[in-house]
């Protein structure tokens, strides 16, 4: 799975996600990339979220919506939200993988609670970074 | 105030004792080759949904990421796409799951959004849009890579033989 958030010099955001899905995965079988809400989600006044990882949990956790909403309804700022989902909510079900989530005050995080996640980032005037563990 | 991107290539990393470092050179630089695709569409002052549709575009015809050209086989030894795009301004959004041959899904993913009242479009419905917006399609042998076909075949193996082990990173592509 791979995906992206950005944040524009207008201050809007948006996300997007593209996978092949799980290695001899079921004919049919569908993860969290295409649902909106679990594996992909943006929205100007919350956050831009893209995940990875172990599809079914995160559509049972609809990981994505669940930040929003800490977010919006539980005032938390994006950083906290996105990493308790992942490190805590995401273990407490037994799912793995990670996500990258941005909001519009610029604020990025890009937790996992697996091995490692190939990601990267860059910011207006900055240099490009790139990680894998 | 300014522009910020970030991409991911997935969780399902290679275990650090198994990532070589021309390995890890490769996935680095394919990853800044991503980021700059992305990045040259905000720097020239363009929308976030323009930079991340061609970063997730560039992740696509990455056959290192599983997504386009890199994308794992299904149990079948066939490809089964997804991907979905949203617009943080008024919550368009667009998807697309189980479709095979478009060389971009997430482009797909767009013109579901742009095109139709619809937000997620699977299969041939979803393949006939593609073929409307007038998208790219590639052959079986374009999404071909044999670390893939390999990855299958081992894993049908452990099945098959009752070795196959319960490591998350299976579940993660």
């Amino acid at each position: 799975t791979v995906g992206a958030v950005a944040l524009d010099r207008a201050g809007n955001l948006a996300a997007a996600t593209s996978t092949g899905g799980m290695t001899g995965k079921r004919a049919g079988r569908i993860g969290d990339s295409p649902i909106i809400g679990a594996g992909t989600f943006a929205d100007d006044t919350t956050c831009a979220v893209s995940a990875t990882g172990d599809g079914e949990a995160f559509i049972r956790l609809l990981v994505a919506h669940e930040i929003d909403a800490r977010i919006r309804l539980g005032a938390q700022p994006m950083s906290e939200a996105a990493r308790a989902v992942v490190i805590d909510d995401l273990s407490a079900i037994g799912g793995s993988g990670g996500l990258i989530s941005l909001a519009r005050d610029g604020a990025l995080v890009m937790p996992f609670n697996c091995e490692g996640m190939y990601r990267g980032c860059v910011r207006d005037g900055g240099a490009p970074e790139t990680h894998i563990y | 105030s300014g522009f910020v991107l970030a991409i991911h290539g997935g969780a399902g990393v290679l275990p650090r004792d198994d990532m070589s470092p021309e390995r890890e050179a490769a996935y680095h630089a394919a990853l800044g080759r991503v980021l700059a695709a992305g990045q040259s569409v905000l720097t020239a002052d363009g929308a976030a949904l323009d930079a991340v549709t061609a970063a997730v575009m560039a992740l696509e015809d990455e056959p290192l990421f599983n997504a386009g050209r890199g994308a794992v086989f299904t149990r079948d030894g066939r490809h089964e796409m997804d991907a979905a795009i949203m617009d943080g301004r008024g919550r368009r959004a667009g998807a697309v799951a189980g479709i095979a041959g478009v060389r971009n899904p997430v482009l797909l993913a767009r013109a579901v959004m742009e095109r139709t009242d619809h937000v997620l479009m699977a299969g041939t419905g979803a393949l006939q849009i593609a073929r409307a917006a007038g998208l790219a399609f590639e052959d079986d042998a374009y999404f071909y890579t044999q670390e893939r076909w390999d990855s299958l075949q081992e894993t049908l193996r452990m099945e098959a033989d009752g070795t196959l082990d319960d490591d998350p990173s299976r579940r993660h592509g």
